[in-house]
């Protein structure tokens, strides 16, 4: 059955969406059949994929509020074996719409659990703040990874990230794990990313994964292409090290 | 009487807090009062200043949820003419708190209302979503700025921006105007940069200040002494751009 995976922090701009786009396309160049879902508002994962977030259709604000099935709007993406469950314009205002919902923390697992023999991984992309649609994340993945920018203000909001995932743990998800951190937008030009990554790895051991992704501009921009960096351009650092991270991963979740 | 100023964007990650310590310090540099209010239960902006976050005492979340004075809370930072309301770990709950209070929108344009008279500027730094801190601020403030990661992503999130705000501004707050985008993390070494800049310039013209704020890793070093980059590193060319942009500012307001 799938992997399910929630990328999740609360401190923006991190690359929670350029890592769930870029490790949904490693791992399918490695065999594994990935879905991803597009759970902020925003769109970002969805047009970086080149996908549209403004269908007349049944959308995923449906699948929230209605319990549309989650099948019936996954679409393919430009990536072999890459499917995506995009935003929507309508996702802006779901929060309020199930607010007064008794099981609103559970709508997404309720959803996804008749997918889970379809994929091999689902991703879910969260935007930058503990809100009910993360807390849905949290509810319905079998594990987290938290993407951490080399940068002072990101280490700030860790400790209160991991606090709160073991809430869901302890209150909503018992299953639920840390898969790991991951340091991405490392600059080792600058003493300030070593800092940080020496600081996470002194307090977190085991729980970072080796893999760092390097600040490269070629991942800055493929999203204007549509496209990963893996088919924007398969040569640059951004690539490779996604591709390691893919297969530390697998690694650690026993598929390799 | 003060200007009060938003500084808001949705995207995270864009520079709204580097731009809130920076600005306020440049203005105080320039013989402005000014008082930062940490709008964002992240904190960063207290954090970036050496300000706790952790006060056993009445702090912001009192001021929304029980009507204490905006004035108790205040307190002085390291940098000579800046104040700060500073953010509190208790404000994680505060939208809960309000969700039910009929002025939940107005919260704060009540608590700095007795305010506007004892500073020049109020800088009012915003959490990375488009929720009832953010309607707040929008509703207290007489102008906004936008910080715009010069990338792909921040772009895109731009129109649905400046909609929330005509919608601020006509249900909330009439008196509400864009001061302008500001364009930030500009990287002259990639063309990314240069096409967001070209693409925002000819959609927006006047509306984006001729400042572009360029990526300095001194920006990214000075929050970890918990200082702004001018008291930091005064001669970096993240501290000149800072006290350009306050020159714009100035003028823009005719107050130069
Ligand atoms: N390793 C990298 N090198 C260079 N640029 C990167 C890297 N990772 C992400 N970026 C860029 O940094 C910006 C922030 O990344 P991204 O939007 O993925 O973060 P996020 O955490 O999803 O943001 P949000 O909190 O708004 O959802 C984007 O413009 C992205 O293209
Ligand atoms: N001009 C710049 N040059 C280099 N680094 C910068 C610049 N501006 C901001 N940064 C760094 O980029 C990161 C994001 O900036 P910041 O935290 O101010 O954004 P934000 O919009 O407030 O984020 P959030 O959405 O989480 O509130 C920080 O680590 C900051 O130090
Ligand atoms: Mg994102
Ligand atoms: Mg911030």
């Amino acid at each position: 059955t799938a992997r399910i995976l929630a990328i999740v922090n609360q401190k923006g701009g991190v690359g929670k969406t350029t890592t769930t786009i870029n490790l949904a396309a490693a791992l399918a160049f490695k065999n594994q059949s990935v879905l991803m879902v597009d759970l902020d508002p925003q769109g970002n994962a969805s047009t970086g994929l080149g996908v549209s977030k403004n269908t007349p259709n049944q959308n995923l604000f449906d699948v929230f509020v209605d319990g549309v099935g989650l099948e019936s709007i996954i679409q393919k993406t430009s990536v072999e074996n890459v499917d995506i469950a995009p935003s929507h314009m309508d996702m802006a205002g779901v929060e309020i719409e199930i607010s007064q919902k008794s099981d609103r923390a559970i709508r997404l697992k309720t959803a996804v659990s008749g997918l889970s023999k379809a994929y091999d991984y689902i991703l879910i992309d969260c935007p930058p703040s503990l809100n009910m649609l993360t807390i849905n994340a949290l509810t319905a993945a079998r594990s987290v990874l938290v993407p951490l920018q080399c940068e002072f203000f990101a280490l700030e909001g860790l400790s209160q990230l991991l606090k709160t995932v073991e809430m869901a743990k302890a209150n909503l998800n018992p299953q639920l794990v840390i898969d790991g951190v991951m340091l991405t937008m490392y600059d080792q030009r600058n003493r300030l990313s070593a800092q940080v990554a020496a600081d996470v790895r002194k307090h977190l051991g085991r729980a970072v994964f080796k893999t760092m992704i390097p600040r490269n501009v070629r991942i800055a921009e493929a999203p204007s292409f549509g496209r990963p960096v893996l088919s924007y351009d398969a040569k640059s650092k951004g690539s490779l090290a996604y591709l390691q991270l893919a297969d530390e991963m697998l690694l650690r979740h026993g598929k390799r």
